[in-house]
């Protein structure tokens, strides 16, 4: 299936937040989460990768992203569930940027998201997070880079019209 | 914006491969996925969280699912990238699924999440890795816990016709 390019969306504004070293067991997701929807705090994207045993005992990171506005309240938050779980360390910057490559039959999305990762460290632009599904390939990248990196991907996939801005990305 | 859940999509026979300890700087996540798309291996979903300072140097892991099938073939391939970049070891766990709620106004869906969450924590699962998107919550777990993170998600979301299996999820 030939992978079809639609655009490029993006998102800044934004703010990132980690728990570090989290107990990877049933429930600590929650944990986490909960007392931040119950506060009515937007999260964009969440974002938790495998565990690796530290000292015996399996850890992972669990990060998520919010509106900059937002950054002090989640923290707080955080810092509350992470102390109650035992995390070591609650970190954030709150000056991030995410860049979608939007599309569709990405499935086998391997060479797109290759392209896409090349044009990007051409540039010298570092990916914070990848986080991907079949229609969609996004990375997080410190705000100050946004402006080349939607100019280096609108390039690179020859998208002939000016990159939109999508709020509700 | 209320979110609207509009059911469950599952894959499974998925493999997950990590290559922990990459050093996060530009043109890694290229070096490692370049080699996986070149040998058309088909790549489901790809994870990357923030880094960490390791004595110094600030080290991540790099996440994706590939079909069980190409399990070997993709650790294979790794294993050569990781030693060349000084990664510090390629893991794997060949009997994944991948379990989402997709929906759409999930702008906002830390609820929907943690919702989500709190039902696959009742019943004891475990989960190994988490990314969303304002359309889609997705959870990799181990393949042998699939059935019962159908229903209570099923059951949570009183989704009343019964799940779809996406082969193209
Ligand atoms: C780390 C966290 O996601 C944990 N694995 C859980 O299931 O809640
Ligand atoms: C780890 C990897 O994603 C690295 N940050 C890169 O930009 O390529």
């Amino acid at each position: 299936e030939e992978p079809i390019i639609s655009g490029i969306a993006f998102t800044k504004d934004e703010a990132q937040l980690t728990v570090l070293g989290v107990p990877d067991q049933p429930g600590v997701a929650y944990a986490l989460l909960g007392p931040i929807g119950e506060n009515n705090i937007e999260v964009d994207m969440i974002l938790q990768n495998v565990s690796e045993l530290t000292d015996g005992a399996p850890l992972t990171d669990f990060t998520f992203t919010v509106h900059t506005g937002d950054f002090e309240a989640a923290k707080a938050l955080l810092e509350k569930s992470a102390a109650d779980l035992g995390a070591r360390q609650v970190s954030g910057e709150s000056g991030v940027a995410k860049v979608s490559l939007v599309g569709v039959g990405m499935r086998s999305h391997a060479n797109v998201a290759a392209r896409m990762f090349k044009a990007l460290a051409n540039e010298n632009i570092n990916l914070r997070m990848i986080s991907t599904t079949e229609i969609k390939i996004s990375i997080v990248i410190e705000t100050k880079y946004l402006e080349l990196a939607v100019r280096a991907l609108h390039d690179e996939f020859e998208l002939d019209q000016p990159p939109q801005k999508v709020e509700s990305e």
